[in-house]
């Protein structure tokens, strides 16, 4: 038996707007930890890893593992039926094939629920060592997106540049290049609009903007987003997910042939 | 020229 109460149940409708065009089916798998997925597009490129702890959701009931498939795209389809300020519970019996989200409004006076099919999905769970990152990137969530859309409509990849100046974010495309130098600006009275810029050496990569753009689609999840680089592993883009856990998408690099 | 890596190549499956 699992049942998850969340009450700021937009925490849910936001992660899954930020996942679903990038993974398609995915395992949610419950335990004592939490509610979590890992899961990878379907050309291996990217990965995107959630954690939503079990001391985040108002009640929290998993008395045993509980891996449930999802197409992320129907998930969507009825988590938008529930309202920004609903309380969304996640239920399931034990060796159900479906899942329920009962959705209730902040008064009490709408309760509703729909029930979707689970499928069996053979996922392939990866091992993400802890690492020592060379540059690590916090910067309004917002700047990112922006700075993303903007490079998208001139090039296909962005050049990730770290070195004492600031992080440099640049590309080329037909119509010419463009680049975006970012300095560490920590004035600012909010510390969420302010940039820091951890370098333990310089670090300079290419990725393809079409992800980066997709992981974008968290941004309303998180004021700050971390970006993790290292010239041996993928980037890590992360969003916390405030006082629950985060959502974190690592990008493998273009690599020079 | 580039090409693009891959996750599989930095992370192991478990």
């Amino acid at each position: 038996m699992l049942e998850l109460r969340l009450v700021q149940g937009s925490l849910l409708k936001k992660v899954l707007e930020s996942v679903k065009d990038l993974v398609t089916d995915a395992n949610f798998d419950c335990s004592a930890t939490g509610f979590s997925l890992q899961a990878m597009d379907s050309s291996h490129v990217a990965l995107v890893a959630l954690l939503l702890r079990s001391e985040g959701f108002e009640h929290y009931r998993c008395d045993r593992n509980l891996s449930m498939g999802m197409n992320l795209n129907n998930m969507s389809k009825m988590l938008k039926c529930a309202g920004n300020d609903d309380i969304i519970t996640i239920k399931a019996d034990d060796g159900s094939d479906t899942v329920t989200f009962m959705f209730e409004s902040p008064t009490q006076d709408k309760i509703a629920d729909f029930e979707m099919k689970l499928m069996d999905i053979d996922s392939e769970h990866l091992g993400i060592p802890e690492a020592e990152y060379h540059a690590i990137v916090r910067m309004p969530s917002a700047e990112f997106a922006r700075i993303c859309k903007d490079l998208s409509s001139i090039g296909d990849t962005v050049v990730i540049s770290v070195t004492k100046e600031g992080v440099k974010f640049s590309t080329r495309g037909d119509i010419g290049t463009a680049n975006i130098v970012c300095r560490q600006n920590t004035s600012v009275d909010k510390p969420e609009e302010s940039t820091i810029i951890e370098m333990n050496e310089p670090v300079s990569l290419t990725f393809a903007l079409r992800y980066m753009n997709s992981f974008t689609k968290a941004t309303p999840l998180a004021n700050s987003v971390t970006i993790s680089l290292s010239s041996e592993l993928p980037v890590v883009v992360e969003y916390k997910i405030a006082e629950m856990g985060y959502i974190r998408f690592y990008l493998a690099p273009k690599i020079e042939d | 020229d580039s090409k693009q890596g891959n996750i599989l190549s930095f992370f192991k499956k478990v």
